[in-house]
């Protein structure tokens, strides 16, 4: 009753997104206002 | 966006754009596996669900649950908001595995609408949370307190040690479930009472810059989180130690500072409960390779988050690689010794 789970490390989504060059787009087009706002119409209500 | 739970108000914590450990878990008989994130500042699990209609799913594995013999469909809805978008999913319950422990009748959530395209670029399918129930979304027992009402654990006790050393033969880190590993601390684990049963959180006695006690000077709230990254507190303050620092904000609006200075920059100390927690300009400062720049980013954030009209610091895994933490369910106490 004891278990050890190993963890990976790997690199983090904006490391990799900053390493391609769209860390700034992305940044630019995601901020949690923005796609509130593009997907409010998809939500339940409430 | 906070909420209203349990008549108080929280805010979970759901930005995994920093997030850099995940382990394997299955689901389902015969096992269907996922890599998930284990962060102690939420309490749901989650997966895609192969009815994922988004683009972000088309890139992970996503359960099916026809391909299940100990599925149990539930069919209510959930919804998580987190840092920069929002999932949208359906309950539903089957076995879990993690490691050697098998934990039936698991609810967990499927995923059918990850919006974001954040979740493009994971590594990771889903998130497993490790905190209290009042923070989860989905009704029902977390993860870990199944785990303890089955008397699956043999000490409702789970340990992190999380390394910023990797390499093929060993792994970066280890959730300990049931215990605490002794060879991966040394000396005491100093215990650390929990405040507010919702994230793992402690009291925080003062912030101190190369000795000098400059933040927090009364005492604050903090929360240990794996899910996080950095090391995150109120904007103004962080605004702050990032100019005592010498870090400047880059065009991302991530703080960078000049590698050539890092042996000069201060000490930076946590006061938990009386101990002092140090940590070094090498130990807060993340360098990452830019082609062939190498570039030294802070690894503290501004976050503003507010419990009991307290604002929050967040101790994530910039302070979690230097010290063993030991989450104790028992005795709502964290622990923490040099890993």
């Amino acid at each position: 009753a004891l278990v050890s789970v190993p963890l990976r490390r790997t690199r983090s989504i904006r490391t990799r997104l900053r390493a391609d060059g769209l860390l700034n787009e992305f940044l630019k087009d995601h901020t949690p206002d923005m796609i509130s706002r593009r997907y409010a119409q998809c939500f339940p209500s409430g | 966006t906070p909420s209203l739970r349990l008549g108080r108000i929280s805010e979970r914590i759901y930005n995994f754009m920093d997030a850099q450990f995940y382990g394997e878990i299955s689901l389902g008989t015969p096992e269907q596996n996922f890599s998930v994130i284990f962060d102690t500042g939420s309490a749901d699990l989650w997966v895609p669900s192969s009815y994922c209609v988004s683009e972000a799913c088309a890139n992970h594995r996503c359960f099916k649950a026809f391909k299940s013999t100990s599925f149990i469909h539930d069919g209510r809805r959930f919804g998580i908001h987190y840092g920069s978008g929002h999932l949208l999913g359906t309950m539903a319950r089957d076995t879990l595995k993690i490691g050697g422990l098998t934990i039936p009748n698991q609810e967990f959530g499927e995923s059918v609408y990850e919006p974001s395209e954040a979740f493009l670029s994971a590594k990771f399918d889903g998130v497993l949370g490790l905190a209290y129930q009042s923070l989860a979304e989905i009704l029902g027992s977390p993860v870990f307190d199944n785990m303890i009402e089955q008397k699956i654990v043999d000490q409702p006790v789970f340990s992190f040690y999380l390394s910023r050393k990797s390499s093929h033969t060993r792994p970066a880190g280890e959730l300990l479930l049931g215990g605490t590993n002794e060879a991966l601390y040394i000396g005491p684990i100093k215990w650390h009472p929990v405040t507010a049963k919702g994230y793992w959180q402690i009291r925080m006695d003062s912030v101190a810059v190369q000795g000098v006690s400059l933040f927090c000077p009364v005492g604050c709230e903090a929360i240990v989180d794996t899910g996080t990254s950095l090391i995150a507190g109120p904007t103004s303050d962080i605004v702050r130690l990032q100019q005592l620092i010498g870090a400047t904000p880059s065009h991302f609006g991530e703080f960078v500072v000049d590698c050539a200075r890092l042996s000069s920059l201060p000490q930076v100390t946590f006061v938990l409960n009386g101990t002092e927690y140090t940590l070094t300009s090498e130990q807060y400062i993340r360098k990452e390779r830019l082609g062939k720049n190498e570039i030294c980013f802070s690894g503290f954030q501004a976050v503003d988050i507010i419990s009991s009209k307290e604002p929050l610091w967040i101790l994530g895994d910039v302070f979690l690689t230097e010290y063993y933490s030991i989450f104790d369910k028992e005795h709502d106490q964290v622990g923490l010794a040099r890993a």
